[in-house]
């Protein structure tokens, strides 16, 4: 997370940490219901050939291959109300591709549920499309400024911005912004989250029912914090059908 | 000199016709056609002698065993016949004619000229014998006749009569009635009719016949007609005929045949009874406390049932099972099938775990019998109850833990989401 604050312990109970075996944070996550966490799809396989893109099952990790920790705070040190459960499947987007990061969210079904309490706790679905011009808050224990991995959970706060301003933006790139995304960051750069994030929580609180709801997931970017290169989210709205019809979550 | 006729048709004439007929002359003719035509004999000519009574010459016509006509002279007169225009009928196929002419004459007669014919029989119409009639329908045709019979019966091997087919009639309630076919029209004839009643071993049937008893008789000779004859285990009773009915019979028996025979004449309306089967008698029983039995009856009998039932609240337990009825039958040598079992008050027992959820009963003791009351919760705050109920439960009488809203089915604890316990300062815009 660039730019970003010390989470204060608790606030940001749905977190999950998708670990290796030997203990390397590689991905954020959420927990959805008391069984799945929702992350990146890109999260969820190995590192493919640039010349030859196309997702074989062998590419997949395997779910023995890593395990899920919850009520996590410090990132390497281990945390007194920390939970490590193993997986039992890994699901991608169908939809999914690895080469636009279209449709980049995937499910990981946990073997055992865990024990919620103050610091483990679900993150609710979106009931709806987020308000206009609505903050939301981006935690993960990826890299900072200089390259740098923090010690406990960062989270920052930013704007969702404009789908048509974000397309403008990443089309000099040649970087298409497609329906299942939506960005979010400052014009000028700065605040935003970059690589050892991915799949890391974007929540932002409805007033109305006063929880918090998933808006998207960390999924791609031009390098990190740049000015005009905003953060780009898989769209949790966009694939509600998708995860409630695999996970069978109801708020 | 006799002449035997046997065509369907023909004519015959006195000796000599036209010319006068000679004296002292005798000819017979005799006619037999088919069974099931008569003769029809006409004449075209008659001219004879005429005398008192025909005692000179004359033409007799005849069957077997009557005389048809006596013909003589040449115009019928308070003593005399001629035949004219008439036209003599015999009753059956055969037909005799006789011409006699005695030793004188007093002038010259022609004699005559006759034609006879077979004329079919139409027995349909013409039979009035019972004995012969056809019972139901009757079918005419050149030469004879045939009968058939109504819808449901049968024609008999005589061809005439029509009976049912009876022979099953099987019953098996513990009362019945029992009736000739047709009743209370006539019986059909010619049947054979068999009634079983064939009821559990311990039952004993009795008979009892009603309304009208109508069976064919005799003065003399019992029932040599129609009867009904009853065999009840090893005792026969009957033959029962005529107009008056046997009393009540107690038959002792759990099976009973009757036997009603019906032979080809007769219009009688036959007869009905009502039978009834008892058993044994089993003591009086007492409702259980708390409970009630149904049908509650001052008697009851062998194959009796009733059912034992609890008060609200109560359920019936027999050898430590709980179930919310009992039914016990009498049995054949007067006893109960079973004790009356006991009415013991429901109970819920221990009420069943809710996933990430807690329960709290509502007396200190953790009652669970009927009415008593408990509350499911879950673990707040990280689990909210779905959908949102009180949660309270009651053991109801069924002995099930009941909500009002989901009947005996839990609700189910839901993870919260999005409202972690540690809040963070309002949004920055």
């Amino acid at each position: 997370i660039f730019n970003g604050r010390q989470v204060q312990k608790g606030t940001t109970p749905w977190i999950a940490m998708l670990t290796h075996p030997g203990g390397q944070p590689f991905c954020g996550g959420s927990l959805l219901g008391t069984n799945w966490i929702v992350t990146a799809a890109h999260c969820l396989h190995q590192l493919l050939d640039p010349e030859n893109q196309i997702l074989h099952d062998s590419d997949l990790i395997r779910p023995s291959d890593f395990k899920i920790i919850l009520g996590k705070h410090w990132r390497l040190q281990s945390d007194e109300n920390e939970q490590h459960l193993m997986v039992k499947r890994i699901i991608l987007h169908p939809l999914y591709s690895p080469t636009t990061f279209e449709n980049d969210v995937g499910l990981v079904e946990l073997l055992k549920s865990p024990m919620l309490n103050d610091f483990v706790m679900p993150i609710c679905l979106p009931e709806g499309p987020p308000e206009e011009g609505a903050m939301v808050i981006v935690s993960g224990w990826g890299k900072q400024f200089l390259q740098r991995f923090p010690d406990t959970l960062m989270e920052i706060e930013i704007p969702i911005v404009d789908h048509r301003t974000c397309q403008d933006a990443y089309a000099q790139l040649r970087k298409n912004v497609t329906a299942d995304m939506i960005c979010a960051g400052e014009k000028e750069g700065g605040k935003d989250a970059c690589a050892g994030d991915s799949g890391g929580p974007m929540v932002t609180l409805d007033k109305e029912r006063g929880q918090w709801y998933l808006v998207g997931t960390v999924s791609w970017g031009d390098d990190c914090g740049k000015k005009d290169r905003y953060g780009v989210y898989s769209y949790i709205h966009h694939n509600k059908n998708w995860i409630q019809m695999v996970t069978g979550v109801r708020n | 000199h006799t002449v035997e006729l046997n065509d369907m048709f023909g004519h015959i004439q006195s000796p000599g016709y036209p010319d006068s007929y000679p004296s002292d002359s005798e000819v017979m003719w005799n006619i037999t056609v088919p069974e099931g035509f008569r003769i029809k004999l006409y004449f075209m000519h008659f001219d004879l002698e005429s005398s008192y009574l025909c005692e000179y010459d004359y033409v007799k016509v005849e069957t077997e065993d009557q005389v048809l006509a006596n013909f003589c002279g040449r115009e019928t007169t308070d003593t005399e016949q001629t035949p004219g225009q008439e036209a003599i009928l015999s009753p059956g196929s055969f037909m005799s004619i006789t011409f006699r002419s005695d030793f004188s004459n007093e002038e010259r007669y022609t004699g005559f000229d006759a034609h006879y014919m077979a004329m079919d029989v139409d027995e349909c119409t013409e039979r009035e014998d019972e004995e012969l009639s056809c019972d139901h329908y009757c079918h005419n045709y050149i030469g004879g006749y045939y009968c058939s019979c109504r819808f449901g019966y049968l024609l008999h091997t005589d061809n005439r009569t029509c009976r049912v087919e009876c022979s099953d009639n099987l019953f098996t309630q513990r009362t019945g009635i029992i009736t000739s076919p047709d009743f209370p029209n006539p019986y059909p004839k010619s049947s054979e009719c068999f009634y079983t009643i064939e009821l559990e071993e311990g039952f004993r049937v009795s008979l009892q016949f009603e309304d009208l008893f109508d069976i064919e008789d005799h003065p003399d000779v019992s029932c040599p007609y129609d009867y009904i004859k009853i065999k009840a285990g090893l005792k026969s009773l009957g033959p029962f005929c005529g107009e008056k009915a046997p009393g009540p019979i107690n038959t002792q028996s759990h099976s009973v045949q009757i036997l009603f025979h019906s032979d080809n004449s007769g219009e009688n309306r036959g007869w009905k009874l009502s039978y009834s089967a008892a058993g044994n008698d089993c003591p009086v029983l007492q409702p259980p406390v708390h409970g009630k039995i149904e049908p509650l009856q001052a008697k009851y009998s062998f194959k009796d049932q009733v059912l034992i039932s609890c008060d609200t609240g109560y359920k019936v337990q027999k050898d430590n099972v709980e179930m919310d009825t009992f039914q016990v039958e009498c049995l054949k040598d007067g006893s109960w099938s079973n004790k009356i079992p006991i009415c013991k008050v429901a109970d819920c027992r221990a009420p069943a775990e809710l996933e990430h959820g807690l329960i709290t009963f509502s007396t200190r003791n953790n009652l669970t019998t009927y009415k008593s009351e408990i509350r499911y919760s879950c673990q707040q705050p990280y689990y909210k109850m779905l959908p949102n109920i009180t949660g309270i439960y009651t053991c109801s009488a069924q002995g099930t833990w009941t909500n009002k809203i989901l009947g005996r089915k839990l609700p189910t604890c839901l993870p919260v989401c999005g409202l972690p316990k540690v809040s963070r300062k309002l949004m920055a815009r």
